[in-house]
Protein backbone atom coordinates (compact mmCIF):
# COMPACT_ATOMS: atom_id res chain seq x y z
CA UNK A 1 0.00 0.00 0.00
CA UNK A 2 2.37 2.49 1.16
CA UNK A 3 4.92 1.67 -2.13
CA UNK A 4 1.69 2.44 -4.36
CA UNK A 5 1.16 6.10 -2.41
CA UNK A 6 4.71 6.35 -2.77
CA UNK A 7 4.62 6.19 -6.19
CA UNK A 8 1.23 7.72 -7.26
CA UNK A 9 2.66 10.73 -5.11
CA UNK A 10 5.80 11.11 -7.20
CA UNK A 11 3.83 10.90 -9.91
CA UNK A 12 1.91 13.72 -8.84
CA UNK A 13 5.31 15.49 -7.98
CA UNK A 14 6.77 15.37 -10.82
CA UNK A 15 3.84 16.02 -13.42
CA UNK A 16 2.47 19.41 -13.87
CA UNK A 17 -1.32 20.49 -14.47
CA UNK A 18 -0.05 21.52 -17.82
CA UNK A 19 1.20 17.62 -18.51
CA UNK A 20 -2.49 16.60 -17.74
CA UNK A 21 -4.19 18.84 -21.18
CA UNK A 22 -4.15 17.09 -23.77
CA UNK A 23 -2.68 18.13 -26.95
CA UNK A 24 -6.21 19.94 -28.27
CA UNK A 25 -8.97 20.97 -26.04
CA UNK A 26 -11.52 23.87 -25.87
CA UNK A 27 -13.01 25.85 -22.87
CA UNK A 28 -16.15 27.40 -23.13
CA UNK A 29 -15.94 31.14 -21.69
CA UNK A 30 -19.02 33.02 -20.69
CA UNK A 31 -19.47 36.20 -20.66
CA UNK A 32 -20.69 37.55 -17.12
CA UNK A 33 -23.31 39.76 -18.82
CA UNK A 34 -24.70 36.88 -20.52
CA UNK A 35 -28.31 35.22 -18.89
CA UNK A 36 -28.35 32.63 -16.27
CA UNK A 37 -30.68 31.10 -18.22
CA UNK A 38 -28.56 31.51 -21.57
CA UNK A 39 -25.65 29.73 -19.86
CA UNK A 40 -27.39 27.08 -18.66
CA UNK A 41 -28.53 26.05 -21.43
CA UNK A 42 -25.09 26.59 -23.34
CA UNK A 43 -23.95 24.02 -20.11
CA UNK A 44 -26.37 21.32 -20.92
CA UNK A 45 -25.74 21.73 -24.67
CA UNK A 46 -21.76 21.23 -24.17
CA UNK A 47 -22.64 18.86 -21.39
CA UNK A 48 -20.68 20.45 -18.85
CA UNK A 49 -21.24 21.41 -15.33
CA UNK A 50 -19.17 24.39 -14.89
CA UNK A 51 -17.35 27.20 -17.05
CA UNK A 52 -15.11 29.96 -16.16
CA UNK A 53 -16.47 33.62 -16.44
CA UNK A 54 -14.97 36.41 -18.16
CA UNK A 55 -15.98 39.93 -17.20
CA UNK A 56 -14.94 42.34 -20.20
CA UNK A 57 -14.76 45.79 -17.92
CA UNK A 58 -12.21 44.82 -16.15
CA UNK A 59 -10.26 42.31 -18.67
CA UNK A 60 -10.68 39.59 -16.42
CA UNK A 61 -11.92 36.10 -15.15
CA UNK A 62 -14.70 36.16 -12.85
CA UNK A 63 -14.83 32.84 -10.95
CA UNK A 64 -16.09 29.61 -12.02
CA UNK A 65 -19.88 29.13 -12.69
CA UNK A 66 -20.89 25.78 -11.17
CA UNK A 67 -23.60 24.27 -10.11
CA UNK A 68 -23.59 25.57 -6.46
CA UNK A 69 -25.05 29.23 -8.28
CA UNK A 70 -27.63 27.46 -9.72
CA UNK A 71 -28.94 25.79 -6.32
CA UNK A 72 -28.48 29.40 -4.72
CA UNK A 73 -31.04 30.69 -7.88
CA UNK A 74 -33.63 28.04 -6.68
CA UNK A 75 -33.01 28.49 -3.19
CA UNK A 76 -33.55 32.83 -3.68
CA UNK A 77 -36.50 31.24 -5.94
CA UNK A 78 -37.84 29.40 -2.91
CA UNK A 79 -37.42 32.11 -0.54
CA UNK A 80 -39.31 34.87 -2.83
CA UNK A 81 -41.52 32.57 -4.69
CA UNK A 82 -43.04 36.04 -6.38
CA UNK A 83 -39.94 36.29 -8.52
CA UNK A 84 -39.99 33.02 -11.01
CA UNK A 85 -38.77 35.19 -13.64
CA UNK A 86 -35.43 35.89 -12.01
CA UNK A 87 -33.84 33.14 -13.73
CA UNK A 88 -35.04 34.74 -17.24
CA UNK A 89 -33.57 38.06 -15.95
CA UNK A 90 -30.38 37.56 -13.71
CA UNK A 91 -26.86 38.00 -15.64
CA UNK A 92 -23.84 35.34 -14.75
CA UNK A 93 -22.90 39.22 -13.27
CA UNK A 94 -25.32 38.96 -10.65
CA UNK A 95 -24.89 35.88 -9.51
CA UNK A 96 -22.44 37.39 -6.37
CA UNK A 97 -24.99 39.72 -5.10
CA UNK A 98 -27.39 36.72 -5.05
CA UNK A 99 -25.31 35.01 -2.95
CA UNK A 100 -24.80 38.35 -0.95
CA UNK A 101 -28.59 38.22 -0.33
CA UNK A 102 -29.28 34.66 0.42
CA UNK A 103 -26.32 34.86 2.64
CA UNK A 104 -24.35 31.56 0.57
CA UNK A 105 -20.72 31.23 0.28
CA UNK A 106 -18.99 33.50 -2.20
CA UNK A 107 -17.32 31.79 -5.37
CA UNK A 108 -13.95 29.62 -4.77
CA UNK A 109 -11.27 32.11 -6.00
CA UNK A 110 -8.32 29.59 -6.15
CA UNK A 111 -6.51 28.95 -8.77
CA UNK A 112 -3.25 27.70 -10.04
CA UNK A 113 -0.49 28.65 -12.29
CA UNK A 114 -0.55 25.46 -14.84
CA UNK A 115 3.22 25.16 -14.92
CA UNK A 116 3.30 23.74 -10.90
CA UNK A 117 3.48 20.25 -9.54
CA UNK A 118 -0.10 18.07 -10.20
CA UNK A 119 0.82 17.69 -6.37
CA UNK A 120 0.31 21.25 -5.50
CA UNK A 121 -2.73 21.76 -7.54
CA UNK A 122 -4.48 18.70 -5.80
CA UNK A 123 -3.84 20.23 -2.75
CA UNK A 124 -5.03 23.52 -3.66
CA UNK A 125 -7.97 22.10 -5.23
CA UNK A 126 -8.95 19.67 -1.33
CA UNK A 127 -9.91 23.41 -0.40
CA UNK A 128 -12.82 24.46 -3.10
CA UNK A 129 -15.67 23.52 -2.81
CA UNK A 130 -16.57 22.78 -6.35
CA UNK A 131 -14.08 20.32 -6.41
CA UNK A 132 -12.12 22.01 -9.57
CA UNK A 133 -9.88 24.29 -9.66
CA UNK A 134 -8.85 26.99 -12.90
CA UNK A 135 -5.42 26.48 -14.28
CA UNK A 136 -4.49 30.71 -14.81
CA UNK A 137 -1.42 32.21 -16.44
CA UNK A 138 -0.56 35.72 -17.73
CA UNK A 139 0.00 36.92 -20.71
CA UNK A 140 3.66 37.68 -20.85
CA UNK A 141 3.29 41.04 -22.66
CA UNK A 142 -0.10 42.43 -21.46
CA UNK A 143 0.03 41.02 -17.76
CA UNK A 144 -3.54 39.89 -18.53
CA UNK A 145 -4.84 36.97 -16.93
CA UNK A 146 -5.35 33.52 -19.29
CA UNK A 147 -7.22 30.68 -18.30
CA UNK A 148 -5.82 27.96 -19.99
CA UNK A 149 -8.09 25.31 -18.68
CA UNK A 150 -10.08 24.07 -15.49
CA UNK A 151 -9.13 20.87 -13.45
CA UNK A 152 -11.44 18.85 -11.62
CA UNK A 153 -10.88 15.80 -9.20
CA UNK A 154 -12.60 13.37 -11.66
CA UNK A 155 -9.84 14.14 -14.54
CA UNK A 156 -7.05 13.77 -11.52
CA UNK A 157 -8.03 10.57 -10.31
CA UNK A 158 -8.99 9.72 -14.06
CA UNK A 159 -5.30 10.75 -15.12
CA UNK A 160 -3.43 8.60 -12.21
CA UNK A 161 -6.01 5.74 -12.84
CA UNK A 162 -4.74 5.66 -16.69
CA UNK A 163 -1.21 6.68 -16.06
CA UNK A 164 0.42 4.92 -12.72
CA UNK A 165 0.59 1.13 -12.64
CA UNK A 166 1.18 1.21 -9.09
CA UNK A 167 -2.18 1.67 -8.15
CA UNK A 168 -3.08 -1.99 -8.29
CA UNK A 169 -0.57 -2.26 -5.03
CA UNK A 170 -3.50 -0.44 -3.36
CA UNK A 171 -4.48 -3.79 -1.30
CA UNK A 172 -6.01 -2.65 1.79
CA UNK A 173 -9.60 -2.79 1.90
CA UNK A 174 -11.40 0.84 2.15
CA UNK A 175 -12.90 0.07 6.10
CA UNK A 176 -9.47 -0.27 6.72
CA UNK A 177 -8.33 3.15 5.59
CA UNK A 178 -10.52 5.29 7.55
CA UNK A 179 -11.51 7.24 4.71
CA UNK A 180 -15.23 6.41 4.18
CA UNK A 181 -17.46 8.97 5.61
CA UNK A 182 -20.11 7.12 7.97
CA UNK A 183 -21.16 9.23 10.73
CA UNK A 184 -24.05 11.14 10.79
CA UNK A 185 -24.93 10.81 7.02
CA UNK A 186 -27.51 13.08 5.61
CA UNK A 187 -29.86 10.97 3.54
CA UNK A 188 -33.87 10.98 2.47
CA UNK A 189 -36.52 9.52 0.92
CA UNK A 190 -38.52 8.99 -2.02
CA UNK A 191 -41.15 11.28 -0.55
CA UNK A 192 -39.01 13.92 0.95
CA UNK A 193 -39.69 17.62 -0.90
CA UNK A 194 -36.82 18.51 -3.15
CA UNK A 195 -36.49 21.69 -1.40
CA UNK A 196 -35.42 20.07 1.94
CA UNK A 197 -32.57 18.27 -0.06
CA UNK A 198 -31.65 21.12 -1.96
CA UNK A 199 -31.53 23.12 1.75
CA UNK A 200 -29.30 19.84 3.03
CA UNK A 201 -27.27 19.94 0.20
CA UNK A 202 -26.05 23.37 1.11
CA UNK A 203 -26.25 23.45 4.27
CA UNK A 204 -23.74 20.14 4.80
CA UNK A 205 -21.85 21.39 1.71
CA UNK A 206 -22.60 18.08 0.30
CA UNK A 207 -22.73 17.15 -3.80
CA UNK A 208 -25.34 14.39 -3.51
CA UNK A 209 -27.76 13.07 -1.32
CA UNK A 210 -28.49 9.66 -0.86
CA UNK A 211 -32.23 8.21 -0.88
CA UNK A 212 -33.01 5.55 1.00
CA UNK A 213 -36.51 3.41 1.91
CA UNK A 214 -37.27 3.34 5.85
CA UNK A 215 -35.15 0.75 6.25
CA UNK A 216 -32.04 2.16 5.29
CA UNK A 217 -31.72 0.50 2.10
CA UNK A 218 -30.31 2.99 -0.61
CA UNK A 219 -32.62 3.27 -3.78
CA UNK A 220 -31.30 6.39 -5.48
CA UNK A 221 -29.23 9.70 -4.87
CA UNK A 222 -30.11 13.19 -5.55
CA UNK A 223 -26.92 15.01 -7.16
CA UNK A 224 -26.34 19.03 -7.41
CA UNK A 225 -25.62 18.35 -10.91
CA UNK A 226 -29.87 17.40 -10.89
CA UNK A 227 -30.11 20.65 -9.94
CA UNK A 228 -29.83 21.88 -13.83
CA UNK A 229 -32.60 19.45 -14.96
CA UNK A 230 -34.75 21.06 -12.67
CA UNK A 231 -34.65 24.36 -13.55
CA UNK A 232 -34.42 23.97 -17.12
CA UNK A 233 -37.69 21.82 -16.93
CA UNK A 234 -38.87 24.91 -15.27
CA UNK A 235 -40.41 23.07 -12.54
CA UNK A 236 -38.17 24.32 -9.50
CA UNK A 237 -41.64 26.41 -9.56
CA UNK A 238 -43.12 23.56 -7.93
CA UNK A 239 -42.19 23.73 -4.53
CA UNK A 240 -43.96 20.27 -3.54
CA UNK A 241 -42.39 18.30 -5.83
CA UNK A 242 -40.83 14.96 -4.64
CA UNK A 243 -37.23 14.34 -4.78
CA UNK A 244 -38.24 11.35 -6.87
CA UNK A 245 -40.18 13.14 -8.67
CA UNK A 246 -37.44 15.58 -9.80
CA UNK A 247 -35.51 12.48 -10.47
CA UNK A 248 -37.66 11.77 -13.37
CA UNK A 249 -35.48 14.43 -15.00
CA UNK A 250 -32.67 12.97 -15.66
CA UNK A 251 -31.60 11.96 -18.56
CA UNK A 252 -32.31 8.69 -19.90
CA UNK A 253 -28.70 8.03 -20.27
CA UNK A 254 -27.64 8.95 -16.69
CA UNK A 255 -25.18 6.20 -16.13
CA UNK A 256 -26.51 4.90 -12.54
CA UNK A 257 -25.04 5.11 -9.22
CA UNK A 258 -22.11 3.11 -8.13
CA UNK A 259 -21.70 1.36 -4.88
CA UNK A 260 -19.30 -0.68 -3.70
CA UNK A 261 -18.74 -2.23 -0.04
CA UNK A 262 -16.08 -1.92 2.95
CA UNK A 263 -14.26 -5.06 1.06
CA UNK A 264 -13.52 -3.38 -1.77
CA UNK A 265 -10.10 -2.43 -2.07
CA UNK A 266 -8.84 1.20 -3.84
CA UNK A 267 -7.12 -0.51 -6.52
CA UNK A 268 -10.60 -1.77 -7.91
CA UNK A 269 -11.75 1.86 -7.05
CA UNK A 270 -9.06 3.19 -9.23
CA UNK A 271 -10.23 0.93 -11.85
CA UNK A 272 -13.35 1.58 -12.07
CA UNK A 273 -12.60 5.77 -12.18
CA UNK A 274 -10.25 4.60 -15.25
CA UNK A 275 -13.20 2.65 -17.21
CA UNK A 276 -16.65 4.95 -16.12
CA UNK A 277 -17.85 8.37 -15.61
CA UNK A 278 -18.35 7.77 -11.65
CA UNK A 279 -18.20 10.75 -9.38
CA UNK A 280 -18.81 9.06 -5.96
CA UNK A 281 -18.97 5.89 -4.48
CA UNK A 282 -21.68 4.57 -2.14
CA UNK A 283 -20.96 1.87 0.44
CA UNK A 284 -23.46 -0.78 1.16
CA UNK A 285 -23.97 -4.00 2.93
CA UNK A 286 -24.87 -7.11 0.86
CA UNK A 287 -28.65 -6.01 1.27
CA UNK A 288 -27.70 -2.62 -0.55
CA UNK A 289 -28.33 -1.33 3.23
CA UNK A 290 -26.33 2.55 3.00
CA UNK A 291 -23.39 1.97 5.31
CA UNK A 292 -21.29 5.22 4.08
CA UNK A 293 -20.51 7.77 1.26
CA UNK A 294 -16.56 7.55 -0.42
CA UNK A 295 -16.55 10.38 -2.62
CA UNK A 296 -13.50 11.42 -4.80
CA UNK A 297 -12.59 13.87 -2.53
CA UNK A 298 -12.31 11.16 0.50
CA UNK A 299 -10.51 9.12 -2.28
CA UNK A 300 -7.66 12.13 -3.58
CA UNK A 301 -7.20 13.11 -0.02
CA UNK A 302 -6.11 9.82 1.15
CA UNK A 303 -3.63 9.58 -1.89
CA UNK A 304 -2.13 12.83 -1.08
CA UNK A 305 -2.14 12.77 2.57
CA UNK A 306 -2.40 9.33 3.73
CA UNK A 307 -1.84 5.82 4.67
CA UNK B 1 -11.84 34.27 -35.36
CA UNK B 2 -14.37 31.54 -36.02
CA UNK B 3 -18.18 32.09 -35.84
CA UNK B 4 -21.14 30.35 -34.66
CA UNK B 5 -24.79 31.51 -35.83
CA UNK B 6 -26.45 33.52 -33.74
CA UNK B 7 -28.83 31.67 -31.43
CA UNK B 8 -31.09 32.88 -28.85
CA UNK B 9 -29.45 36.37 -29.43
CA UNK B 10 -26.34 35.06 -28.39
CA UNK B 11 -22.55 35.66 -29.64
CA UNK B 12 -20.45 32.70 -30.16
CA UNK B 13 -16.77 33.17 -30.71
CA UNK B 14 -13.84 31.23 -30.64
CA UNK B 15 -9.92 31.06 -31.69
CA UNK B 16 -7.73 28.55 -31.78
CA UNK B 17 -4.36 29.43 -29.63
CA UNK B 18 -1.11 27.73 -29.08
CA UNK B 19 -0.62 27.80 -25.23
CA UNK B 20 3.11 26.38 -25.24
CA UNK B 21 2.75 23.50 -27.27
CA UNK B 22 -0.99 22.45 -26.68
CA UNK B 23 -3.91 24.02 -28.52
CA UNK B 24 -6.76 25.60 -26.97
CA UNK B 25 -9.79 26.34 -28.60
CA UNK B 26 -11.28 29.12 -25.99
CA UNK B 27 -14.99 29.66 -26.99
CA UNK B 28 -16.95 32.62 -25.79
CA UNK B 29 -20.29 33.08 -25.41
CA UNK B 30 -21.48 36.83 -25.28
CA UNK B 31 -25.33 38.35 -25.13
CA UNK B 32 -26.02 40.15 -28.48
CA UNK C 1 -14.89 -6.18 -6.43
CA UNK C 2 -17.67 -5.83 -5.71
CA UNK C 3 -18.18 -2.53 -7.19
CA UNK C 4 -21.43 -1.93 -9.17
CA UNK C 5 -24.10 0.28 -10.35
CA UNK C 6 -27.33 0.54 -8.42
CA UNK C 7 -30.30 -1.06 -10.06
CA UNK C 8 -33.39 0.95 -8.75
CA UNK C 9 -31.14 4.49 -9.74
CA UNK C 10 -30.97 3.30 -13.55
CA UNK C 11 -33.89 5.97 -14.71
CA UNK C 12 -36.00 3.47 -16.88
CA UNK C 13 -36.23 1.77 -12.97
CA UNK C 14 -36.53 4.70 -11.22
CA UNK C 15 -39.64 5.73 -13.87
CA UNK C 16 -41.32 2.11 -13.52
CA UNK C 17 -41.18 2.47 -9.63
CA UNK C 18 -42.40 5.33 -9.52
CA UNK C 19 -45.45 4.40 -11.94
CA UNK C 20 -46.17 1.33 -9.83
CA UNK C 21 -46.33 3.74 -6.90
CA UNK C 22 -49.56 5.16 -9.46
CA UNK C 23 -47.52 8.87 -9.03
CA UNK C 24 -49.24 11.07 -11.51
CA UNK C 25 -46.07 12.63 -12.09
CA UNK C 26 -44.33 9.98 -13.60
CA UNK C 27 -46.17 9.92 -16.46
CA UNK C 28 -46.04 13.83 -16.44
CA UNK C 29 -42.72 14.58 -16.06
CA UNK C 30 -40.18 13.97 -19.04
CA UNK C 31 -36.82 13.01 -19.11
CA UNK C 32 -34.04 15.66 -20.08
CA UNK C 33 -33.63 15.86 -23.39
CA UNK C 34 -30.45 17.85 -24.10
CA UNK C 35 -29.72 17.63 -28.08
CA UNK C 36 -25.98 17.75 -28.29
CA UNK C 37 -26.37 20.25 -31.35
CA UNK C 38 -22.80 20.43 -32.86
CA UNK C 39 -21.57 23.73 -32.63
CA UNK C 40 -21.37 24.61 -37.21
CA UNK C 41 -18.24 26.63 -37.01
CA UNK C 42 -17.26 29.62 -39.61
CA UNK C 43 -14.58 32.01 -40.33
CA UNK C 44 -15.26 35.23 -39.64
CA UNK C 45 -19.12 36.60 -41.04
CA UNK C 46 -20.45 35.99 -43.73
CA UNK C 47 -22.24 38.83 -46.38
CA UNK C 48 -23.91 38.37 -49.15
CA UNK C 49 -23.86 42.63 -49.55
CA UNK C 50 -22.08 44.46 -52.04
CA UNK C 51 -18.68 44.23 -51.23
CA UNK C 52 -17.98 48.17 -51.37
CA UNK C 53 -21.43 48.25 -48.88
CA UNK C 54 -20.07 45.62 -46.51
CA UNK C 55 -16.59 47.72 -46.36
CA UNK C 56 -18.55 50.99 -45.82
CA UNK C 57 -20.93 48.93 -43.08
CA UNK C 58 -17.49 47.74 -41.34
CA UNK C 59 -16.37 51.48 -41.12
CA UNK C 60 -19.10 53.09 -40.21
CA UNK C 61 -18.80 50.89 -37.28
CA UNK C 62 -15.48 50.83 -36.59
CA UNK C 63 -16.82 54.59 -36.01
CA UNK C 64 -18.97 53.98 -33.86
CA UNK C 65 -16.98 52.08 -31.46
CA UNK C 66 -14.33 55.08 -31.69
CA UNK C 67 -11.90 52.48 -33.33
CA UNK C 68 -9.08 54.29 -35.46
CA UNK C 69 -7.65 52.81 -38.85
CA UNK C 70 -4.79 53.21 -41.27
CA UNK C 71 -5.62 54.92 -44.16
CA UNK C 72 -5.86 52.29 -46.69
CA UNK C 73 -4.00 51.40 -49.67
CA UNK C 74 -4.92 51.90 -53.10
CA UNK C 75 -3.67 48.41 -53.99
CA UNK C 76 -5.59 47.01 -51.45
CA UNK C 77 -9.55 48.75 -50.49
CA UNK C 78 -9.90 45.09 -48.95
CA UNK C 79 -8.27 45.18 -45.66
CA UNK C 80 -8.32 47.39 -42.79
CA UNK C 81 -5.73 47.54 -40.30
CA UNK C 82 -7.44 48.43 -37.07
CA UNK C 83 -6.33 50.27 -33.44
CA UNK C 84 -7.93 50.42 -30.37
CA UNK C 85 -7.33 51.25 -26.71
CA UNK C 86 -8.19 48.41 -24.71
CA UNK C 87 -7.95 49.31 -21.09
CA UNK C 88 -9.07 47.56 -17.57
CA UNK C 89 -11.83 49.45 -17.08
CA UNK C 90 -13.68 49.59 -20.19
CA UNK C 91 -12.46 48.72 -23.55
CA UNK C 92 -13.61 51.52 -25.52
CA UNK C 93 -11.88 52.85 -28.28
CA UNK C 94 -8.73 54.94 -28.97
CA UNK C 95 -10.49 59.11 -29.80
CA UNK C 96 -6.72 59.96 -29.78
CA UNK C 97 -4.89 57.59 -30.10
CA UNK C 98 -1.84 59.82 -31.12
CA UNK C 99 -2.24 61.78 -28.67
CA UNK C 100 1.57 61.16 -26.67
CA UNK C 101 -0.38 61.37 -23.62
CA UNK C 102 2.87 61.15 -21.84
CA UNK C 103 1.49 60.91 -18.40
CA UNK C 104 -0.04 57.38 -18.74
CA UNK C 105 3.18 55.35 -17.40
CA UNK C 106 1.44 52.02 -19.52
CA UNK C 107 3.87 49.64 -19.10
CA UNK C 108 0.66 47.50 -20.21
CA UNK C 109 0.39 47.95 -23.94
CA UNK C 110 -3.33 49.12 -24.28
CA UNK C 111 -3.75 49.43 -27.99
CA UNK C 112 -4.98 46.18 -29.62
CA UNK C 113 -4.67 45.78 -32.95
CA UNK C 114 -6.63 43.39 -35.66
CA UNK C 115 -6.36 42.90 -39.58
CA UNK C 116 -10.03 42.91 -41.00
CA UNK C 117 -10.02 41.66 -44.33
CA UNK C 118 -12.86 40.77 -47.04
CA UNK C 119 -12.67 37.66 -49.03
CA UNK C 120 -14.79 36.89 -51.91
CA UNK C 121 -16.23 32.96 -51.37
CA UNK C 122 -17.93 32.70 -54.53
CA UNK C 123 -20.46 35.12 -56.27
CA UNK C 124 -22.40 36.96 -54.03
CA UNK C 125 -20.85 35.29 -51.23
CA UNK C 126 -18.74 36.96 -48.85
CA UNK C 127 -16.78 36.83 -45.64
CA UNK C 128 -15.45 39.39 -43.51
CA UNK C 129 -12.04 37.73 -41.62
CA UNK C 130 -10.99 39.59 -38.52
CA UNK C 131 -7.50 38.46 -37.35
CA UNK C 132 -5.20 39.59 -34.05
CA UNK C 133 -2.31 41.54 -34.40
CA UNK C 134 -0.64 42.57 -31.44
CA UNK C 135 -0.57 45.12 -29.09
CA UNK C 136 1.08 48.66 -28.37
CA UNK C 137 1.29 50.98 -26.73
CA UNK C 138 -0.18 54.63 -26.22
CA UNK C 139 2.56 56.16 -24.82
CA UNK C 140 4.48 54.87 -28.01
CA UNK C 141 6.86 53.21 -25.68
CA UNK C 142 8.31 49.87 -28.34
CA UNK C 143 6.56 46.57 -26.78
CA UNK C 144 9.53 44.81 -25.37
CA UNK C 145 8.32 41.77 -26.18
CA UNK C 146 11.85 41.14 -28.21
CA UNK C 147 13.00 39.04 -25.13
CA UNK C 148 10.12 36.81 -24.46
CA UNK C 149 11.00 33.31 -25.37
CA UNK C 150 8.94 31.49 -28.18
CA UNK C 151 6.33 29.71 -24.83
CA UNK C 152 6.47 33.47 -23.74
CA UNK C 153 5.32 34.97 -26.94
CA UNK C 154 2.22 32.35 -27.43
CA UNK C 155 1.21 32.68 -23.65
CA UNK C 156 -1.14 35.55 -25.06
CA UNK C 157 -4.58 36.12 -23.93
CA UNK C 158 -7.77 35.77 -26.52
CA UNK C 159 -10.14 37.03 -24.36
CA UNK C 160 -9.48 40.66 -25.46
CA UNK C 161 -9.62 40.24 -28.95
CA UNK C 162 -12.73 37.73 -28.82
CA UNK C 163 -14.44 40.80 -26.59
CA UNK C 164 -13.66 43.26 -29.32
CA UNK C 165 -14.71 41.07 -31.86
CA UNK C 166 -18.14 40.52 -30.28
CA UNK C 167 -18.40 44.39 -30.10
CA UNK C 168 -17.83 44.82 -33.67
CA UNK C 169 -20.01 41.87 -34.93
CA UNK C 170 -22.90 43.37 -32.36
CA UNK C 171 -21.95 46.80 -33.84
CA UNK C 172 -22.37 45.47 -37.34
CA UNK C 173 -26.02 43.19 -36.42
CA UNK C 174 -27.52 45.82 -34.99
CA UNK C 175 -26.75 48.41 -37.59
CA UNK C 176 -27.71 45.91 -40.42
Amino acid sequence: QNVGLAAIRRMLGSKTSYDMLPVSFKLVVFDTTLSVKRALNLLLQHNIVSAPLWDAKTSKFAGLLTTGDFINIIKYYFSNPDRLEIVDTMTLGGLEELERTIGAPSMDTISIHPSKPLFDACLKMLESRSGRIPLIDQDEGTNREIVVSVLTQYRILKFIALNCRETHLLQIPISELGIISTDNIHSCQMTTPVIDVIDCLTQEKLSSIPIVDENGVLINVYEAVDVLGLIKGGIYNDLSLSVGETLLRRSENFEGVCTCTPNDKLSNIMNTVRRASVHRFFVVDDNYKLLGVLSLSDILKYLLLGG
Amino acid sequence: LATSSIKHNTLCVASIVRYKSKYVTQILYAPL
Amino acid sequence: STISILPTSLPQIHRANMLAQGLPAASKISSLVTKKSKTKWHFGIRSRSYPLDVMGEIYIALKNLGAEWARPSEQDLWTIRVRWKYNMNTPDFDQNANSNNSNTTTTIPDLMKMVIQLFQIEANNYLVDFKFDGWESSTGKPINNLNMSEDEMCTFSAYPFLHLSTRLIMELAVNS
